[in-house]
């Protein structure tokens, strides 16, 4: 009942309210500098209603009083135990205190006077004890797959040792659940999976060594301190997604929440406390838009994540625009601009993936050395369902041998050029066990384009004195591209989309598929509203356009076909009868016409034969404007009739002056005297020359120059003078043998001028310029042998 | 290095078509009693064998393990505790 509308900052009663720094930065009393703006989503109203978490870990105190109020038993239970109560183990050490901490940072109570306000202090809150007693890949799984059509967000704060010498991830068990909850859960929508990143920094861990993190249906968020600094805990991987505020060094200031045994805290550190704010931040989004899929929440925090103050050396723009850091992701999260992106948001085209082939050129690695694979990937170009222009999320799926995969470091460039580093050197990682089918995965080209040269580089940097007889290799490697084929983002992701309360429409007795009933899947071009049946003509409503049949059945389509127009909201509606796209359904209102027709670009409309002054461009059926002086033509320049007035002048049309005249603009000039007939003035304007003169490159001369013979050929009746061929240097007529004199060095010979000296009788000019003496029964020649005889000798 | 003993439990998922009494009947032939479900994957079922040790470092064997010959089980796992970190 808090009314956040008219508070200009917002006041709780609970105690520890004025002591939470990560909710306050706005006000400038603290060193964090960036916020994550979460006090603006409440002020626009979400507060995280009707949204559901749990917490995967030790177990939930649902009787904490700022938990209970908010406590969801659907979204609760006890793997460990095997029961429905998730209430903690009680021990000395207060082991379990982890799951009640992280919940309370989700959806504490607010204003009950008690301890802390959660992110999303509306929601409903649950918890799954997995985490105390033998956890199994069918522990991990049945919790990561537990009621997800009622659970919207799971959120995780463990994983893997973070010892810097751990390769592990989910069993095949739980990677089934995962695939299971991103693909039915949350009613097709797909459940929301947030972890916490590694907390291995101090031992020089890489989260690309962990399989939860490295998920692409999971959420990785890491975590910054109040500086902005890199908290000593953190690991850097190219899978983590974004970032939140959480502990930092001794001095900083660590997250306040609820304890067990019904107390509050505020000394919550590590990644563990930064998934579930990203969880509560989520519900906030989800609230604004309950039709959000598992991958619209990962492109939401994408575009309104932000680099900020965020300290850190490697933040680069990646070729969409994005920032993004293997420290943070792609930044700091903000509440305010998800849920106002969330408001407006179009769900992103169905996910496509591309499996690229294997390249199992197998290649040495050498110490001190690096490899280099090439992999030309189209994209799957060739299969449209599975065809990758726009990327989300890159695997590399590697097998390598190495006797210390400590020693090893591993980077992926994109076509675009951007640089994730998969594996940094562990220290501490002396197994010999390389990697087997390991699933790297960055997400630092998201938005890229996919098709192009990817580049994998492996490094191999002895930490400490190794054989060097057993050098290490790079079997295989495998590019998985996820992403879609098509533009994500719609255009119209400016304006709401979905009426809210469509989905509790009234229940109509003629569906033949039963609104209730029909639980399968919908058509990928019905929205998140659903549908009452399979197919594109059952959506309750429609993604992107629709348009209606002969019988009014309306048809949900990516975008409008051909013959329709893109109208109001999302309908298409059909052009005039010869249009093949328009912007209307008037005649007039044509942008392309059907075959056989003419776009008349004046009147927008659809013609079969083309009006005077323009001509019919059958390539692109268009009608062209001819020259500005045609009547007709047959292209631009290529007059066929003039406009009255002009006279066709060859193929174009001029202003028509008797001979010896030409058209100044205004009226007819005379020519210039030595000009029969001109186009302009002065004696370069002359088109023929008067009697006496002779046409030589455009102008009118008495006599041929040098290098110019008198060509008694005549167009119409007009002399020229043409240019002789350059060999020669004067000539009586065209080509090479014609000439009368020869430029120097060379010499004429039979009209043609030849290279080189003058040689006697009996002698001839070889290729060189030299004198060779003739065949001997020759008394003159041109070349060595007898056909090359010029004259006989007496005898 | 660290050798990184595999701990097997006295738990199984397994995997059936055949829906709930189908995995009921083939659980008591081999002497486990199925306690259900796996969450929501569908076909999954964990079957517990009271008459295994609950933590070895080897695989159990017996007549239990025929279970894998029955033509309906489609995936069988035994399971291993996994070392998990709160971070």
């Amino acid at each position: 009942d808090y009314d956040f509308s008219r508070a200009q900052s917002t006041y709780f009663n609970d105690p520890k309210w004025p002591s939470m720094w990560y909710m306050h930065c706005s006000d400038n009393t603290h060193p964090c500098q960036s916020d994550m703006n979460i006090e603006g989503a409440w002020k626009r109203g979400y507060t995280g209603k009707n949204i559901v978490v749990t917490i995967l870990d030790d177990g939930i105190e649902r009787t904490h009083p700022d938990l209970m109020q908010n406590y969801d038993a659907l979204a609760s239970c006890d793997v460990n135990g095997n029961d429905l109560d998730p209430m903690p183990r009680y021990d000395a050490s207060n082991e379990n205190k982890h799951g009640t901490r992280c919940a309370g940072e989700v959806a504490a109570a607010a204003n009950n006077s008690h301890c802390t306000v959660g992110i999303a202090f509306n929601a409903k809150i649950g918890g799954v004890r997995m985490l105390d007693g033998d956890v199994t890949d069918m522990v991990e799984a049945k919790s990561v797959s537990f009621n997800p059509q009622h659970v919207h967000i799971y959120s995780a704060s463990w994983g893997p040792d973070d010892d810097g010498k751990t390769v592990d991830g989910p069993a095949p068990l739980t990677r089934q659940a995962f695939e299971n909850g991103v693909r039915m859960g949350r009613r097709g929508l797909g459940s929301v999976f947030v972890w916490a990143s590694g907390n291995g920094g101090r031992s020089k861990d890489h989260c690309s060594c962990d399989g939860y993190t490295n998920s692409i249906y999971t959420i990785s968020i890491s975590s910054t301190a109040e500086s902005g600094k890199k908290p000593w805990y953190l690991e850097e991987c190219s899978s983590t997604l974004a970032t939140t505020y959480s502990s930092g060094e001794s001095y900083d200031k660590k997250i306040i929440t609820t304890d067990l045994r019904q107390r509050c805290t505020d000394n919550h550190t590590g990644t563990s406390a930064s998934a579930p704010m990203a969880a509560g931040i989520i519900a906030l989004a989800l609230e604004a838009n309950p039709f959000l899929t598992w991958r619209d929440v990962q492109h939401v925090i994408v575009r309104t994540s932000r680099a900020g103050h965020l300290n850190a050396n490697d933040w680069k723009t990646n070729a969409a625009g994005f920032k993004v850091s293997h420290l943070y992701g792609f930044g700091l999260m903000d509440a305010e601009a998800m849920v106002m992106e969330a408001e407006k948001w179009t769900t992103v085209p169905r996910q496509h993936v591309c499996v690229e082939s294997t390249d199992r050129q197998i290649k040495t690695i050498r110490p001190n050395s690096a490899v280099r694979s090439i992999y030309k990937a189209s994209g799957c170009s060739d299969n449209p369902n599975r065809h990758v222009n726009y990327l989300e999320h890159v695997v590399v799926r590697i097998t390598i041998t190495h006797p210390r995969r400590g020693d090893l470091a591993i980077y992926l460039t994109s076509p675009s050029g951007t640089r994730s580093q998969l594996l940094a050197n562990r220290l501490f990682d002396h197994s010999m066990e390389g990697f087997k089918n390991w699933e790297f995965m960055t997400i630092h080209c998201w938005g890229e384009r996919a098709a192009g040269d990817w580049v994998l580089e492996v490094y191999d940097t002895p930490s400490q004195l190794r054989n060097f007889k057993t050098p290490g290799k790079l079997k295989e490697w495998s590019l998985v591209l996820y992403g879609t084929s098509v533009q994500p983002y719609s255009p119209t992701n400016e304006f709401p989309k979905v009426e809210r309360f469509r989905y509790s429409r009234v229940e109509d007795p003629t569906d033949d598929y039963g609104t209730e009933d029909y639980a399968g899947p919908c058509d990928p071009e019905c929205s998140e509203v659903g549908c009452d049946g399979p197919g594109p003509d059952h959506c309750n409503d429609c993604l992107h356009y629709y348009y209606k049949l002969k019988n009014n059945t309306r048809i949900c389509v990516s975008s409008c076909p051909p013959g329709h127009y893109h109208a109001d909201k999302k309908r298409c509606r059909k052009c005039a009868p010869n249009c093949e796209s328009c912007f209307g359904s008037h005649g007039e209102q044509c942008l392309s016409c059907k075959y056989g027709y003419f776009l008349n670009e004046e009147t927008n409309s659809c013609v079969t034969h083309c009006p005077d002054g323009s001509y019919q461009d059958t390539k692109k059926n268009l009608c062209r404007k001819c020259s500005e002086n045609c009547k007709t033509c047959t292209e631009f320049h290529n007059c066929t009739e003039c406009r009255d007035g002009l006279s066709l002048q060859g193929s174009r049309c001029s202003v028509s002056c008797e001979d010896g005249r030409y058209f100044n603009g205004q009226d007819c000039q005379p020519c210039h005297r030595f000009c029969a007939t001109c186009a302009g003035a002065g004696a370069d304007g002359c088109i023929n020359c008067t009697e006496g003169y002779f046409m030589e490159d455009g102008r009118c001369v008495q006599s041929c120059s040098i290098s110019y013979y008198f060509d008694h050929s005549s167009e119409n009746g007009y002399k020229s003078c043409k240019k002789c061929d350059t060999s020669c240097l004067t000539c009586n007529g065209p080509g090479f043998k014609n000439c009368t004199s020869c430029p120097s060095g060379y010499l004429l010979d039979l009209g043609m001028c030849q290279m080189g000296a003058i040689c006697k009788d009996g002698e001839y000019v070889d290729d060189h310029g030299h004198c060779q003496t003739c065949e001997a029964s020759c008394a003159k020649c041109r070349g060595p042998t007898q056909e090359d005889c010029t004259t006989c000798p007496m005898t | 290095p660290v050798c990184r003993t595999r701990v097997y439990t006295n738990h199984w998922a397994v995997k059936i078509a055949g829906g709930f009494p189908e995995a009921n009947r083939i659980a008591s032939k081999y002497g486990f009693i199925n306690i259900g479900q796996i969450g929501a994957l569908k076909d999954y079922y964990h079957f517990y064998h009271s008459r295994t040790i609950k933590r070895s470092v080897i695989s159990s064997r017996g007549n239990h393990s025929f279970i894998s010959m029955e033509p309906k089980v489609e995936w069988i796992q035994q399971q291993v505790v996994k070392k998990r970190t709160k971070r």
